[in-house]
């Protein structure tokens, strides 16, 4: 049975698709097969990985069958993003269940670890992804406005337990991380005192190789291996698996 | 007639919010009557501001008509978030004239600008502010994941031109600009040069005070005011009222 990680926060731009696609990579290189499923109608992790979005998306769109393909990164495997992806988040989803079947459906169960890219949201898309995943990873960047959406995006997971009673918050991790900045180390106190919720003890910092990778197709572990952002996901892997979060 | 501003872009974290409260409160410096509309689940600008979300939308929920309330920056008026606005943009919204209506009926008239805080999403919501705008502002920060959005954002824009003829784009704007970056270099010239729409000479710098001045329910030009942050939006707000964007 394979761990299913949603890397999920309303707030934009806190680093879920970095997060995503990085930590798959990290996960493959301890040998693991790991699947990247990009429901984001951005398809950002999917271009990321140096692909091209499909017309419909093999994770949402009904009866998806095929839909499983291979990356340049080895051990990672992918479900693109689909052109529809928009227009199912907004009239077209028979029910939160239909990511969950889907995945079944596509083979996902070969892999040891899948990691699901959300879009900016707390909308069916990602209702989706929390009601088919078995613990949820929260990137946060250290300042205000993602802070406050904590408590809703908390709220989200509490009522996706009523159809996937095992979802667990596998993590909140700290994302662009500066340590000279005196918000970001007063957020991190208040995330690490206040929260109920685990927070990972890895901390990715801000490091320009991160935001540079995707444009060369690769994850900064490839692009830049013994960077600041590298060894953070690196870390964090490590931690994941620790934590029995990674199958 | 007042000029109405959609601050938009699905790309998350780019600083639709910071843009959209700092240029009002910029544009109120100079002596216009602005109001705030946060259309966004999130509810970002209407806590930026001091405000709490309200139960149902004044801006999107049927029949609007008290919604418009005073902030506490001199000038400011603002129509806050409604709880409601991610049930409405699934399953709820009639149109895509819902807004348009709603800011008729709320008397938004009186303002010389309204700038509109959109979500970082093409959907409903997003739609409904850029069919009743005047013109959108699109922030982008310099990086790879956001530089991608774009074409997808302006063929957004383009298909509003269908309910609302008169609509253009008021300019690109950079955010979170850091000089020493070679990849926003990059993005910036790739910007100036290959885009047809207009892109603001100004450019935000990135500057932690911009990113502090929310928590103290400030903008950056109170919070802050000699900050390189609270420079670029009140040389912005200069531009914009050139352009003729601004009433
Ligand atoms: N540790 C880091 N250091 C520097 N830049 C980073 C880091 N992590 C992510 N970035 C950059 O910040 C931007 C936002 O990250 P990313 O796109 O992964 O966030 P997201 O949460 O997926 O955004 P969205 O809400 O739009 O889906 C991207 O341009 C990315 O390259
Ligand atoms: N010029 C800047 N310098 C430093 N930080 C900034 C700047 N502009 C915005 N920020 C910070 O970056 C984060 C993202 O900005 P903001 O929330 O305004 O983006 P957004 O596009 O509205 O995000 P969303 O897509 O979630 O609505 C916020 O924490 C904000 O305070
Ligand atoms: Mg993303
Ligand atoms: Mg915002």
């Amino acid at each position: 049975m394979s761990a299913i990680l949603c890397v999920a926060n309303q707030k934009g731009g806190v680093g879920k698709t970095t997060t995503a696609t990085c930590l798959a990579h990290a996960l493959a290189l301890s040998g693991r097969e790991v699947l990247v499923v990009d429901i984001d109608p951005q398809a950002n992790a999917t271009s990321g990985m140096g692909l091209a979005p499909v017309a419909a998306s093999p994770a949402l769109a009904p009866g998806g069958r095929d839909g499983i393909v291979p990356t340049a990164w080895p051990g990672v495997s992918a479900v693109p993003a689909g052109l529809d992806l928009e227009r199912l988040a907004v009239r077209g989803l028979p029910s939160v269940l239909a990511l969950k079947g889907n995945l079944a459906r596509l083979g996902a169960g070969r892999f040891a670890a899948v990691l699901i890219d959300c879009p900016p949201s707390l909308g069916p898309l990602t209702q989706n992804a929390l009601a088919a995943a078995s613990a949820a990873i929260i990137p946060i960047q250290c300042e205000y406005y993602p802070l406050e959406g904590l408590v809703q995006l908390l709220a989200a997971v509490e009522r996706a337990r009523q159809t996937n009673a095992g979802l667990r918050v596998g993590g909140v991790l700290l994302t662009m991380y500066d340590p000279a900045s005196d918000l970001a180390r007063e957020v991190e106190t208040e995330v690490r005192t206040k929260l109920a919720e685990p927070v990972f003890r890895t901390v990715i910092p801000r490091d320009p190789a991160v935001a540079e990778a995707p444009s060369h197709c690769l994850s900064v572990l490839d692009y830049a291996p013994r960077s600041p952002g590298a060894r953070g996901y690196a870390e964090l892997a490590v931690e994941v698996i620790a934590a029995g979060l990674a199958g």
